[in-house]
């Protein structure tokens, strides 16, 4: 079964599956314990390192499970994890166990140019307005009419101790919106990176003095974001390629990391996003195998009622025409042979001497005779003329 | 009735020199 194209084989929208995007990747964190080493971390000794990897890796034998941060003393007490994803992806939601108390304050961020950049996704905060200067968020979620970074709740403690953040991109999103159809939803779920920042422990919450801080550090495990590969509808899969690098296995004649644009020479129609009602196949230009380049011409495509714009470029086998459909100046088409043959145009080969000039027609290949002369190519003497020696008269009436 | 095809070698290129096709 093939996700991207019907039994019938038309094509149709394909998404890869729902994976947790930060699995594997490398997290940079300001901050990991160890370096010096203390009594409880060592950064040299993997019996009692934390290091940041321990956020994205599969859990299983390993001990210690959490990253851990430098003991933090004084201001300023936040600390960054960010995590490249590779590429873009479409997030569904983020989440963060944290290993001993939570954060009073977390700030949770996006980038959608590989860390160039960065946007909130949403605040967790149990001070929204002195931490991150936003009121609180309201029940109903965003007030205005596209998804907005609201400011919600600090992650609570567990009876272990520890605690989890959780944000959905729904969060954010008024209810009603629908991916398909929403490009401002679509770029609120586009991210090429998460950064989540630690802004304030909570047990440092009310303290005012610095002096009197106790020495804290953030402690945390599974990062998790969930979220598809951002294929833009045009595959069901993500790979590696030759540079190890994620990559869409782009189908619908589309190509690029998210197949975000039509591959050469399917530009006969505008890329478009697939939707789930149509599919927005990149389609190939009809050149009748005479071109290997084409462009996509909009006026064109507009003209034809949308359904074609592509102008085939360097017509080969003496073709010519938007599709490589006519024959060019000189050459007629061969009744005898497919359009899509390469021979489908013959040379005119008018007589140098019985033809007044070197273009025939097109359809029939005549040459246009001088008088008396006759022939496709004009290459005899009509009945009731005779060859004279003059090339400017070559027949002559008969006497 | 089908014609004989016009001799190249008939003609006089005399006064036309300039027209005279490259063979």
């Amino acid at each position: 079964a093939d996700p991207c194209h019907d039994q019938g084989g038309a094509p149709r929208s394909c998404v890869p599956g729902l994976v947790n995007a930060a699995l594997g990747r490398e997290v940079l964190a300001s901050s990991t314990c160890g370096r010096p080493a203390t009594r409880v971390c060592d950064a040299s000794d993997p019996r009692r390192a934390h290091p940041a990897a321990l956020l994205t890796s599969a859990g299983g034998t390993a001990n210690p499970v959490c990253w851990r941060s430098e003991s933090l003393r004084k201001a300023p007490l936040n600390v960054t994890l960010t995590v490249p994803l590779g590429k873009a992806f479409e997030l569904v939601f983020v989440s963060l166990r944290f290993c001993s108390a939570p954060p009073a304050s977390v700030a949770l961020l996006k980038s959608q140019d590989h860390g160039r950049t960065w946007a909130p996704l949403g605040f967790f905060s149990s001070r929204c307005g002195p931490d991150y200067g936003r009121l609180p968020a309201p029940a109903n979620g965003p007030a205005g009419p596209g998804p907005e970074a609201l400011c919600f709740p600090e992650p609570q403690a567990q009876s272990d101790g520890g605690g989890l953040l959780a944000f959905s991109v729904q969060d954010g999103s008024p209810p009603g919106l629908d991916l398909d159809s929403s490009p401002v939803l679509q770029d609120w779920v586009t991210a090429t990176d998460i950064r989540v920042v630690l802004t304030r422990p909570a047990m440092l919450e009310d303290t005012r003095d610095s002096e009197a801080m106790v020495p804290y550090s953030y402690s945390a495990t599974e990062l998790q974001v969930g979220g598809r590969c951002k294929c833009n509808g045009h595959a069901s899969r993500c790979l590696l390629d030759t540079q190890g690098l994620l990559i869409c296995d782009c189908r619908h004649g589309t190509e690029g990391p998210d197949c975000s644009r039509c591959k050469p020479f399917y530009c006969d129609r505008p890329w478009q996003r697939a939707t789930a009602r149509e599919a927005h196949a990149c389609f190939a230009c009809s050149c009748n195998g005479h071109a290997r380049r084409c462009r996509f011409n909009m006026e064109l495509y507009r003209l034809s009622g949308r359904r074609s714009g592509g102008v085939c470029l360097n017509c080969r086998h003496n073709t010519a025409g938007r599709h490589c459909h006519y024959c060019r100046e000189g050459f007629y088409r061969d009744p005898g042979r497919a359009l899509s043959d390469r021979r489908a145009c013959r040379a005119c080969d008018c007589h140098p001497v019985g033809a007044a000039g070197k273009t025939c027609n097109q359809t029939t290949g005549q040459c246009p005779c001088k008088d008396g002369v006759t022939g496709l190519t004009c290459n005899r003497c009509a009945p009731g003329f005779q060859q004279s020696r003059s090339p400017v008269a070559p027949c002559v009436k008969t006497p | 009735e089908v014609m004989p095809t016009l001799d190249m070698a008939l003609f006089d290129w005399t006064d036309y020199e300039d027209l005279k096709p490259e063979v």
